[in-house]
């Protein structure tokens, strides 16, 4: 779940532009 | 006046600032959940703030010149204004009541999801003093881009490719200050003394989320 997710991890997936967590 | 060039720039960043929304299933969960309590509140922030960066993301992703940056220097850029970007989003959200739903019923959430007074106080505090400025639309966009754009944030390689970026929303901000306020000359330096105080939120957040971690 995205609450799991750090601040860098979610701001790297979406850079990239995968939504998919 | 704005010159022709900052004209479309404006325009371009509200176009892509316009788009800067939470999804609407997360508003739904808002209004659909009777049950308030701390545990549901919690996972209801996080998703919140999750959304919030991921929104955060595409409209930096649009910033004229960002995508040319260092791909690092984009993360260090995102990781650094990522706090004070959502303090002042939701600032915005709070003062120009841009949610479909009840500000009160967000502000029963965020007081019962666990995190200390000392903590949620000095951010409604901040929510007031940002309203006292009678910010426009355009205003909470070009200042985003200005707080994204800040050259000095930690890990940033080539500051003064990021300076170059910063420049022209602090020349648009300025104007735009003294179009819409034309009775209050200090609006602009008002603005920037905000961003002084986002700061401080940036070091209270990292403090906040420890504290309710161990709770």
């Amino acid at each position: 779940p995205a609450s799991n997710l750090g601040l860098e991890d979610i701001i790297r997936k979406a850079l990239m532009g995968n939504y998919d967590d | 006046e704005l010159t022709q060039e900052q004209k479309d720039r404006l325009q371009f960043v509200m176009d892509s600032y316009s788009k800067n929304r939470i999804p609407q299933d997360i508003a739904t969960k808002l209004v659909l959940q009777d049950e308030n309590n701390t545990d549901e509140n919690f996972v209801f922030l996080t998703d919140m703030a999750t959304s919030h960066v991921q929104v955060l993301v595409e409209f930096t992703k649009k910033l004229p010149g960002f995508q040319t940056l260092d791909h690092e220097d984009q993360i260090a850029l995102l990781k650094g204004s990522a706090v004070e970007a959502m303090f002042l989003r939701s600032a915005e959200l709070f003062n120009r009541k841009l949610l479909e739903w009840n500000t009160d019923l967000l502000e029963e959430r965020i007081r019962n999801s666990g995190i200390s007074n000392d903590y949620i106080n000095p951010m409604f505090n901040f929510y007031k003093s940002v309203g006292e400025l009678k910010m426009t639309k355009e205003e909470y966009a070009v200042l985003t881009a200005v707080v994204i754009l800040t050259p000095d944030r930690q890990y940033i390689k080539d500051k003064e490719s990021v300076e170059k970026l910063q420049e022209p929303f602090l020349d648009i901000l300025e104007k735009l200050c003294k179009i819409h306020h034309p009775k209050n000359p200090q609006q602009f330096a008002r603005l920037l003394g905000r961003l002084t105080e986002l700061r401080t939120f940036s070091h209270h957040h990292t403090e906040m989320l420890l504290s309710w971690r161990v709770n």
